[in-house]
């Protein structure tokens, strides 16, 4: 960027805000940085918000990074992904015309405290940092917090566990405010969280073998999504529902999403197959930041052309 | 910060529901202090996880009494940390 800032590195949440703060500056009618709420330890969450038509209330995309503070690949894709908006927001056809119809709201980092410990403490730490009154142990798994089929199928109850749902729904002020902010919206179609690592793109269910009312169109798409990505490197990628792609996983933000009326939930576990697994070295960042991308698009380009 | 010298990624195949259900006997006792990447499935697929230097010696052993087959795929996780971590710290200087 203008800034210096070499989106082929990864960065420190400080460096993280202060460019999308920047972006927010270099492109004030379209992008806007919001505060939508705090961790645990009192870091703000910030979004980006994308928008060509401000004070309405349009059809909306929810882009989630970040959640599992560990998977950096997450949160370098999503910054990048941010950048590439502003910057091809009035050249490329596609973002022009799903930016004309939708706004688009970016949460880079999900998990900041979980992001910072990462940083300063423990590279591989997953949860958030929030305090259980009866363990020792700390934090709760932010993507088995949510309030879908909550304590089910691939969680646990036990504090010192990866994936401890916490002790309540939402109990998790990270995903709290999440949560208040979409059902506040309450007209977001497209819900994508990224994830790393295993090169999946996965939709409903994860807390069920269930197959999802939607789960024909959204297997469509989702193929679709990861041809366009695989079209740019030959990155191969896995496409299925969340249950029978990897595991049974209850509380998801992907599940929770589409059981709140949001149809196109997703689920990205980006780079790689487990080479490096969560030690991603950032000379990929912009390989898989770039084919996301084109995953992205195409299942954005969809919910602009299918809006209910 | 912590330091993982010595530890090791194992990826353990699975084929099967008896070999998910050996390999979970492993995974969920506390004594070799393990860090499950990828979690094991129904479906076959291979299982990541961090394996402490200190447990190296009687995770491999379990392994082979079980017959589960594993290979390294992160030999010295430490050295790709450092590498990170310098890489980091470069990129910060020459932003600054």
């Amino acid at each position: 960027s203008n800034n210096n800032f070499n989106y082929g590195a990864y960065h420190s949440l400080e460096a993280i805000y202060h460019e999308m703060d920047n972006i927010a500056g270099e492109f004030p009618d379209l992008a806007r940085r919001l505060k939508i709420g705090h961790s645990f330890e009192n870091r703000s969450l910030y979004v980006l918000k994308f928008s060509t038509a401000e004070g309405k209330r349009r059809p909306a995309v929810w882009l989630n990074a970040g959640i599992h503070s560990r998977e950096w690949i997450s949160q370098a894709t999503a910054i990048w992904t941010a950048r590439k908006i502003v910057s091809d927001y009035g050249k490329d056809p596609a973002i022009t015309s799903i930016l004309e119809k939708m706004d688009i709201f970016l949460l880079p980092v999900a998990n900041p405290d979980g992001y910072v410990y990462t940083q300063t403490k423990n590279r591989l730490w997953r949860k958030t940092r929030s305090l259980n009154s009866r363990s020792p142990c700390i934090g709760a798994d932010p993507n088995r917090n949510w309030n879908s089929s909550f304590a089910g199928a691939g969680t646990s109850n036990n504090p010192c566990s990866e994936v401890y749902h916490g002790p309540h729904a939402n109990s998790e002020v990270e995903v709290k405010s999440v949560v208040d902010f979409i059902q506040q919206h309450g007209n977001f179609k497209c819900f994508i969280d990224l994830h790393s690592y295993s090169q999946l793109l996965m939709y409903p269910y994860g807390y069920t073998v269930n197959k999802a009312p939607d789960a024909e169109e959204l297997d469509e798409v989702a193929r679709c999504a990861a041809k366009a990505l695989a079209s740019l490197s030959g990155t191969k990628y896995q496409v299925g529902p969340i249950c029978t792609t990897v595991y049974p996983a209850s509380g998801s933000s992907t599940d929770w999403a589409y059981d709140n009326g949001i149809k196109y939930a997703f689920t990205f576990e980006l780079r790689d197959t487990g080479h490096y697994g969560f030690l991603l070295p950032a000379n990929q960042i912009i390989p898989t930041a770039e084919e996301t991308w084109l995953g992205l698009k195409t299942i954005m380009e969809h919910v602009r052309d299918h809006l209910y | 910060r912590e330091k993982f010298f010595g530890d090791q990624v194992f990826r353990i195949n699975v084929r099967g529901g008896d070999e998910i259900s050996k390999l979970s006997q492993l995974l969920n006792s506390d004594n070799f202090k393990l860090d499950v990447w990828k979690s094991p499935s129904t479906f076959s697929h291979p299982v990541d996880v961090l394996v402490p230097s200190v447990s190296l010696q009687p995770v491999k052993s379990f392994l082979k009494s079980q017959a589960l087959q594993y290979s390294v795929t992160i030999e010295d996780l430490q050295a790709l940390l450092d590498k990170e971590d310098e890489e980091m710290q470069h990129n910060e200087g020459q932003e600054r």
